[in-house]
């Protein structure tokens, strides 16, 4: 009798969910002993802030677990995810294990009902809670994903109404009053159930029992759930499959009985709704970090983002000659230093300048390829014209040279002075001569004396000569 | 079958297997 509905939108309920609180801590579980009727029923009620980061559904026994339908018990699938509450999710065909009605777990699709209308409780991508129907197209809708999902039988309770009676006539009802499905819906039994409540927080409920013996039906757990505040919520298995877990370890009751009847054994089911610690995105911050409290803590110093998937090396970003490494800028062929920003010194070349040149007399290379044969390392490698012994080359250096040429400008300057000296006094002896007071130089006679006369006459007053 | 299997004893399903029928 049931049809799928395959296109569309269906009767369901979205609703935001609870954001994370710093410091807040985590799920917090509640234990009852309450009265239903004449009945004292035990059970757990936990809540659950920001459930889409701490709450998922779990395949049994781990990714993978529906495609090769396992069953595991409610322990063992909680203890391998680190759930810090677990309890038995959907439902699944007893003899071959298969997982029944729509499966996302953790942001993988693992199964679709193809439109089967059941009650269904997931969580979108941007951490909107939906309970209700869902068609195919909603159920694989790609603009705000489901990344948790699992499916139920009957809608309990719709935006803070009771909703059984719409729910058995959705969801396959036998035209009988005394069909099965009417008696799953009143039987007590063993229940869990899975909502929320007006703050967005997420609802799991179980309460202890066993089919027809103890326990509570659907309409009294409904009720109970309305008096905590629940808004929407759907019913999970129930009976033997009743499992609730307290950090990896059984905190029910179950009703099945071990192979000795003497004790109670709990069942190996399919999916599992689990409470954990918030992970990270994604859960390992890309093996670069460790996951705190949901927080990426990147490890190294060049690990950014808040899943520790990108490199940052800074500002300068190896200033265009390197490549931000998780050990930080590798440098290029030519450049070195934290940054790449300095170049290679002379005599050093390659990637970081770790390659000393290899060139003759030490002379420097192309910083990039190591070549010797640039022009700069030419001049440096050419033979000098006059041929000259090492030991020669290098006396004379520049200091020597600087003193051969003040020594050389010094004997100019001298040189200079005294031509010049020389040149002016000769021309002033000759303008003696010719201008002014004239001497007069009486011939002495080689054998003879001279003239008194001769020998009387000054200077000036006569001069024969003068003009 | 371990000492910690269960028997399953406590069956509670909505739906019976006669009305494993194909869904239109």
């Amino acid at each position: 009798d049931c049809t799928r509905v395959r296109t569309g939108s269906r009767e369901h309920e979205s609703w935001p969910s609870a954001p994370a609180i710093p410091g807040a801590g985590g799920p917090t579980v509640r234990t009852f002993v309450s009265h239903f009727g004449d009945r004292a029923v035990t059970g757990h009620l936990t809540r659950v802030v920001a459930p889409l980061s701490t709450f998922s559904v779990l395949e049994p026994g781990g990714t993978g677990g529906c495609a090769i339908k396992r069953r595991t018990t409610v322990e063992e699938t909680a203890r391998a995810a680190d759930c810090r509450v677990a309890q038995n999710g959907g439902f699944f065909r007893m003899s071959t294990g298969e997982c029944l009605g729509n499966v996302v777990s953790d942001k993988r699709r693992v199964s679709s009902s193809g439109g089967l209308q059941n009650a269904q409780f997931g969580i979108r991508r941007d951490g909107t809670l939906v309970t209700g129907y869902l068609s195919e197209e909603e159920v694989l809708d790609t603009e705000n994903p489901f990344v948790q999902l699992v499916s139920g039988v009957v809608w309990l309770i719709r935006n803070g109404s009771i909703y059984i009676n719409e729910s058995q006539a959705t969801e396959c009802d036998e035209t009988q009053e005394t069909g099965s499905f009417s008696k799953f819906v009143n039987v007590i039994s063993a229940r869990t159930a899975l909502g929320h409540d007006r703050k967005g927080q997420l609802i799991l409920f179980h309460a202890d029992g066993q089919t027809e013996q103890r326990g509570i039906n659907l309409w009294e757990m409904a009720e109970f759930l309305l008096k905590q505040g629940v808004v929407n919520a759907i019913n999970l298995d129930g009976g033997g499959s009743a499992t609730f877990v307290l950090n990896g370890t059984l905190a029910s009751y179950p009703s099945d009985h071990c192979q000795d009847n003497m004790w109670r054994c709990p069942r190996s089911v399919s999916t599992v709704v689990c409470v954990h610690e918030p992970r990270c995105q994604p859960p390992d911050c890309h093996g670069h970090g460790t996951c705190i409290a949901g927080h990426c803590q990147c490890t190294g110093g060049f690990w950014q983002g808040t899943g520790c998937g990108e490199l940052d090396c800074g500002p300068s970003n190896c200033s265009g000659h390197g490549l931000c490494t998780e050990t930080g800028c590798h440098c290029k062929a030519g450049w070195m230093g934290t940054n790449c920003s300095e170049e290679c010194p002379l005599g050093w070349h390659g990637p970081s300048c770790q390659r000393p040149c290899e060139c003759d007399h030490q002379c420097p290379c192309d910083p990039q390829t190591g070549n010797c044969s640039i022009s700069p390392v030419k001049q440096c490698l050419q033979p000098s014209e006059t041929t000259m012994s090492a030991g020669e080359l290098s006396f004379f250096t520049g200091t020597a040279w600087l003193a051969l040429t003040l020594a050389l400008v010094f004997l100019l300057l001298v040189s200079t002075v005294a031509n010049v000296a020389l040149f002016l006094g000769s021309r002033a002896e000759r303008r003696r001569r010719l201008d002014g007071d004239y001497v007069y130089h009486p011939l002495q006679e080689m054998n003879g004396e001279l003239l008194a006369t001769e020998k009387e006459q000054p200077g000036g007053s006569c001069n024969p000569f003068k003009d | 079958l371990g000492s910690r299997a269960s028997r399953e004893d406590d069956l509670l399903l909505p739906y019976t297997r006669a009305r494993a029928r194909i869904p239109r």
